[in-house]
């Protein structure tokens, strides 16, 4: 039975969609089968893994058309990656109307969960990546999971949001999914050549000493550069700093229990 | 009569609410009054403005009290800035309410544009720090306004939610405020050193040449500092690339016409 692990941070810009294609590519190079599922209106992620942003219109097939359609099966609406054992569900802009939408559904929160069951045989890991919001579409993913892994930039604007994040993980435990657990804080986009980074660094394992992983994403132009190609970093750059990080972290999680 | 400038982009940390706090100081060091509104539940602008992380937890006074309490009129919480002529209302993480709260409340979209009417006398500028969203607070904002800038971090996952704002800004043109005028797109956090950032530049100066304003905000860690600090960057370091870019960008809204 898959692990599920959402990614997820209300801050924006924090490297949420970089850290679900590249670690689940990660995953998947070292054999694991991994399900991505892109959770966010923006679609970042499907873009990110090479589908055209004139072919993002298309909205049968998305998570969002799923999770409106109880007779569907997610099964028959995986994609494959270029990558071999990495698969994904699309995005789709509409995912935006989802808190008004579902606001007076029963048990809204358990949509995604229900809607995993077909496949949650076939995979070792489903990644969630989420929007930058703690609405209903977070909630859910939080409520279908086992782990959670809170990417940070390190800068200070991001260390605020970080109690924001807990409160809602704290919500969810005590409401829709016992089992939750916080597999750690992911230090992103970390520039070796300023201090501002170092500080923050410090302050959040001052303020989350168990928390904070070890490895650390430091800024590299070679991440902006694969999202263009459509690939993970770990394949567009394989030898590059930026893979050998985001392999480093797959390796953290699986000793870490944060993936089985 | 002030104008009302709302500052949106649903890509996360793109530079909202960094141009929000900096470009109000540089429009109140030219002489305007100018007032800021903390539209985003992270509450970052509040912080960047010097009020402590403990605070922002009280929840009256913030401008989601004032659009929750009808009888409030939210002159009177107002808060003063470090800069002289600079005043801004606080943020609250209740904000994250918003869509689920008023989903079937009648002219929704118009409550900010009520609540701000007590004070459209006595500032030259309005601006509004948007959170990475385009649900019901951002149309909110896009209604009480005269116009919409936005920021755009010169990466290619942000391009992509170029469409998804101009969508937005559309629906609200055509169904609650036919006076919105898009000021212009302001591309931020440039990064020199790279080429990625050159090339997404040409890409969207191709896809939109007439929207692309010419001035440019480079990447600087002295931004990162400022926020640590509490105050705008033309405070806390006035002769800064930083400080002059945000300048330059007042003085370009003003020449057209984006600010009286
Ligand atoms: N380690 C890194 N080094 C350099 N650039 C990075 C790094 N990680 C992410 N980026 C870039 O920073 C930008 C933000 O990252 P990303 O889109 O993954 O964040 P996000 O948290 O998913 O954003 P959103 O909140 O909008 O969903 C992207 O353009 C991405 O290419
Ligand atoms: N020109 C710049 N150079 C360097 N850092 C910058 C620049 N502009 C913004 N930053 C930093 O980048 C981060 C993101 O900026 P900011 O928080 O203003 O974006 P935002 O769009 O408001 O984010 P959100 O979507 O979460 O509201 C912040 O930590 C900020 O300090
Ligand atoms: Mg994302
Ligand atoms: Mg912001």
């Amino acid at each position: 039975k898959a692990r599920v692990v959402s990614i997820v941070n209300q801050k924006g810009g924090v490297g949420k969609t970089t850290t679900t294609i590249n670690l689940g590519a990660a995953l998947a190079e070292s054999g694991r089968k991994v399900l991505l599922i892109d959770f966010d209106s923006q679609a970042s992620m499907t873009t990110g893994l090479g589908i055209k942003p004139a072919l993002l219109k298309e909205q049968s097939g998305s998570i969002w058309y799923l999770l409106n359609d109880p007779n569907a099966n997610c099964a028959d609406y995986i994609l494959k990656s270029n990558v071999p054992g990495l698969d994904f569900i699309r995005g789709h802009k509409d995912l935006a109307a989802a808190d008004a939408a579902f606001v007076s559904e029963i048990a809204k929160e358990h949509k995604l969960k229900k809607m995993l069951q077909p496949v949650m045989d076939l995979y070792d890991d489903i990644l969630i990546d989420c929007s930058p919001s703690l609405g209903t579409l977070t909630v859910n993913a939080l409520t279908a999971s086992d782990g959670v892994l809170i990417p940070m930039e390190c800068e200070y604007f991001a260390i605020l949001g970080l109690s924001l994040v807990k409160e809602t993980i704290e919500k969810v435990i005590q409401n829709t999914n016992s089992n939750l657990n916080v597999i750690g804080i992911l230090a992103t986009r970390f520039d070796k050549k300023t201090g501002h980074s170092r500080d923050v660094l410090k302050l959040i394992a001052n303020q989350f000493p168990d928390e904070i992983l070890d490895t650390i994403i430091a800024r590299t132009v070679r991440f902006s550069e694969s999202t263009v190609q459509g690939e993970p970093i770990t394949t567009f750059a394989s030898s590059s700093a930026g893979a050998t990080a985001y392999r480093r972290l797959a390796r953290e999680l699986v000793s870490r229990g944060g993936v089985k």
